[in-house]
């Protein structure tokens, strides 16, 4: 499994980065699991809001009215009020600070507005020209900080219990307690680890993990651990903090060990191999294994639920022109499902049988966002969405190879807006250069 | 108001509070229609 090297952060600026690679970031619409991620319709250009006044003398905090001018995730590049067409003073700014309010705020907290200094002779009458800039415009909803602030609490909490993958042997769960919580992202540690440094990352709306119990309710296999009891403080987290998965009918016309699919390879994301369901389990869950990869004993089959949006019928590549890695040691190239299915004596599972749905995700080819490194989970990396299949996005890390790209669903929660690393206060990897590559 | 995708911009009286003095104007905010 390729991973990157921990790039130091120095001082990485989105704003410029987006301004001088003439870019855009993926609105924040597009992550729903990310916070305000299902209250940001009304955040666009043009909307005016009351920010500190960085342009003046005064040693008190004093707050101007500015105007988004672009967007970028959660930051904007705002124009103070006064500047016109000057475009000199603009300026950056996650609007999901507390020092970002709805105009209005200042009055209500007796707070008075004071123009930058560089502008403030240029009109005599301030209030004449902010009743001309502000009738009609827009400004934030007045819950604004509020629905932030709400949009920032996370239920899971320190020595929670739960089952998590075991990152060494794909094909069992261990319990594992949270840690740490930022921006609902999990540092866990497997149960058993000596010095708490066995740890694993990932978002609390992880397919990964799960409520202590859930390994044996769906017959999968689970790594015993020899603590008798748990210790004092420690509580099982509550199943329905857990996301939910899409009840199915195994009655019928179900997956059938042996049968054939593509799937994301989860030790090489950035690969969509010739695949074979292993094992049938409860509740619409597979174990699968990666044809011509897998260990003999089994060890690094994977759980993909029925409807993962990272299992596809056999075909899918083909018709959707991406290159399908056939089985290591397979030679008769190029790779052909008719003859592969012959000689292997298998069958193909059914179509029908996965998830055809594609959100209207909003994505589109170019736009930047914070993405997770999932070979290495707890780096959040600068990345690009380079292409799109449905709802597949093919994930590029800036600044490093095109092989360590990543096939990552449109819904993941392990896709942020620009600027969420900033507002919860997790490390972001920016771009790598050529010495950090190297 | 005007609807846009489930909320409604609602014209709001806004008070604006500079070193000169308070007074108000006229603009648009949304409020959560759900």
């Amino acid at each position: 499994a390729k991973s990157k090297a921990v790039v130091p952060a120095e001082s990485f600026d989105w704003g410029r980065y987006i301004f001088s690679n003439n870019t855009v970031g993926a609105p924040v619409s597009c992550f729903k699991h990310a916070p305000m991620g299902t209250c940001w319709a009304d955040i666009e250009e043009g909307v005016r809001i009351e920010v500190l006044n960085s342009d003046t003398n005064l040693s008190t905090k004093v707050y101007w009215i500015a105007e988004i001018i672009k967007l970028a995730g959660f930051k904007a590049l705002l124009r103070y009020e006064g500047f016109d067409n000057d475009t000199s003073k603009d300026f950056w700014c996650n609007i999901c600070i507390p020092e970002v309010h709805p105009v209005g705020w200042c009055a209500s907290s007796g707070k008075p507005l004071v123009p930058p200094k560089s502008i403030q002779h240029k009109y005599s009458n301030w209030k004449a020209f902010l009743v001309k800039r502000l009738t009609g415009a827009k400004t934030l909803p007045p819950d604004f900080n509020t629905k932030v602030h709400e949009n920032m609490q996370f239920p899971f909490k320190k020595l929670m219990r739960v089952e998590v993958v075991d990152k060494n042997y794909l094909c069992r769960t261990r319990v594992a307690l949270v840690e740490q919580v930022i921006g609902g992202r999990l540092r866990l540690v497997y149960e058993e680890s000596q010095d708490g440094s066995d740890d694993f990352w990932c978002h609390m709306f992880s397919p990964l993990i799960h409520n202590i119990g859930w390994s044996r309710s769906i017959g999968h296999r689970f790594k015993r651990s020899d603590i008798a009891k748990k210790m004092e403080g420690q509580v099982d987290a509550p199943a329905q903090f857990f996301q939910k998965v899409k009840d199915v009918d195994q009655s019928v016309d179900w997956f059938r060990d042996g049968m054939k699919l593509e799937a994301i390879d989860p030790l090489n994301l950035s690969a969509i191999c010739v695949a074979t369901v292993r094992k049938v389990l409860a509740d619409g869950y597979l174990m699968i294994g990666i044809d011509g990869s897998e260990a003999v004993d089994g060890s690094d089959w994977f759980c993909y639920h029925s409807t993962s949006p990272s299992v596809f019928p056999a075909g899918f590549c083909e018709i959707n022109n991406i290159e399908l890695t056939p089985p290591r040691g397979y030679t008769k190239l190029p790779f052909k499902w008719f003859d592969y299915l012959r000689e292997s004596g298998s069958i193909a599972a059914p179509v029908k049988l996965f998830n055809k749905e594609v959100p209207n995700h909003g994505f589109r080819q170019g736009m930047k966002l914070e993405a997770v490194d999932l070979m290495e989970p707890r780096l959040v990396c600068v990345a690009t969405v380079t292409r799109i299949v449905h709802r597949l996005l093919r994930i590029h890390f800036d600044g490093w190879e095109d092989e360590y790209d990543q096939w990552v669903d449109c819904e993941s929660p392990d896709l942020y807006p620009v600027g969420w690393c900033q507002l919860t206060g997790y490390q972001l990897q920016p771009p790598a250069s050529q010495s950090n590559r190297d | 108001g005007a609807e846009a995708g489930g909320r409604k911009w609602e014209q709001k009286q806004v008070q604006i509070k500079t070193l000169e003095g308070e007074f108000s104007v006229t603009m648009w905010a949304s409020d959560d229609n759900k």
